[in-house]
């Protein structure tokens, strides 16, 4: 059964590349195969695995310009059984562009579905705000991924990304499910980050996950090298960390 | 001499609210009139002063749907000295409802040009794109200040920013000057954290503010007590960072 599952939090920087990448190739290497989805204009996801989101072409762009295409068009290999479909910095742009067709928010929806059985797994990557491209993302999907930072206010930006969930159930993709809240980031040395998380615990309850991923400067410099976690420090907590997500996950459902 | 100075960089979560925040307070407490503007439907500014983005009536939004309105008509008075133009959620709808108007990436400029002289420095804050509101911003302005998280892979993200600096004094604000860029959330107990200084050093000269803010928790709860970090921890590293950059910005010019 094929798993489509959107990472969104329209705050910036609370690791939703990062854990895109990271639960992409950890549910890899437990034998799943597993294509990664890049929506955001700025590529971070793309460039991790060597791509150059100026130059890469077709990408998800072409995917929001037509009716017709699906991933199998775009995909690149990455590694073994994880796969990724790049997004171009045109992306932008063809936001606007499609701006006024009647089906703008089930362009990815389309182009998903009609990649039917080649993924166990499809792990969407969105941008920083609750715009038409993370629209197409959270219509797409069956299950949602919003991972957390560690610190005060974090929450405050949950609430109109749920907000927007409860749209798009009502109108368009009934079948979206919160997945869980991933709290990421996670400082050991820091007395408010423990208070944090047992807030976190005390709104979410059980749609918290277990794993809580640590902040750890492996995650930062792995992508820079091109590489994931598990190629760059396997060991380390943060890449275990994503170990542990990856099996909450394949256990959720 | 009045500066507007617009603080963007398309990244998330790079410290760009913060450094507005706190650099507009510091350069109050220095004896300026500051006016800080929330150009982000997110709102984060807006709500660190304790006003709520869902409901704050008027807001940033007017200043783009309308054509004859000024910051007065909107801004609050958050310090001695420090004044808030908050921002709507609906700062979102608005950016695409604006998108066929001939001026639409003027309209913050006509705003901030018609409150004149009740300021000495006018702070822009911009969401994490290079949508409309974040032209808007640089088009307003006449010096940009670009802060990068001092990690690998922070500097690719200069290089959209940049390009679009050039068009924008290529076709509509020649006045646009590089402020100077900010090194943010300094770890200064990790190796990769100077080596990463000492890269964008090379890179951006002397256009490279000397200030250095470092990575404190206390930047993250000051916000959730509504608090700036000259109220909350005045002789913290980072509050301390905080000042000596309103010095070396007041020098710049
Ligand atoms: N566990 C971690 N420990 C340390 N650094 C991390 C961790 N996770 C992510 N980072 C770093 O923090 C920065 C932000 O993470 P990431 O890019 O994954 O967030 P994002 O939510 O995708 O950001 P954006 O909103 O800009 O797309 C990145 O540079 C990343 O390398
Ligand atoms: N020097 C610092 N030390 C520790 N935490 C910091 C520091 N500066 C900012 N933060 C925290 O990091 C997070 C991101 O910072 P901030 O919101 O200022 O970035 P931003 O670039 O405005 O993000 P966005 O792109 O989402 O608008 C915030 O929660 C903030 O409290
Ligand atoms: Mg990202
Ligand atoms: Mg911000």
């Amino acid at each position: 059964m094929r798993r489509v599952i959107v990472v969104a939090n329209q705050k910036g920087g609370v690791g939703k590349t990062t854990t895109v990448i990271n639960l992409g190739a950890s549910l890899a290497s437990l034998g799943n195969r597993v294509a990664l989805v890049d929506l955001d204009s700025q590529g971070a996801l793309t460039a991790s695995f060597g791509l150059d989101p100026y130059k890469i072409n077709p990408s998800t762009t072409h995917l929001l310009l037509n009716n017709n295409l699906s991933l199998a068009h775009i995909i690149k290999r990455a590694r073994t059984r994880l796969h990724i479909a790049p997004a171009n910095s045109e992306l932008l742009s063809a936001e606007y562009r499609i701006l006024k067709q009647p089906n703008r928010t089930e362009k990815m929806r389309g182009a998903i579905e009609r990649s039917k059985n080649e993924f166990d797994f499809v792990l969407i990557d969105t941008p920083p705000n609750l715009g038409l491209l993370t629209v197409n993302g959270l219509v797409a999907a069956d299950e949602l991924l919003i991972p957390v930072k560690t610190e005060y206010l974090a929450m405050r930006g949950v609430r109109p990304l749920l907000e927007s969930v409860w749209l798009i159930r009502e109108r368009i993709n009934p079948g979206l499910k919160l997945l869980g809240v991933l709290p990421t980031m996670f400082n050991n040395n820091s007395v408010n980050a423990s208070t944090v998380v047992k807030e976190m615990k005390k709104v979410f309850k059980n749609k918290m996950f277990h794993t809580v991923i640590p902040i750890d400067e492996a995650a930062a410099v792995a992508p820079a090298a091109r590489q994931t976690l598990i190629d760059y420090k396997p060991n380390s907590p943060v890449a275990r960390a994503y170990m542990r997500l990856a099996e909450e996950v394949s256990n959720a459902y």
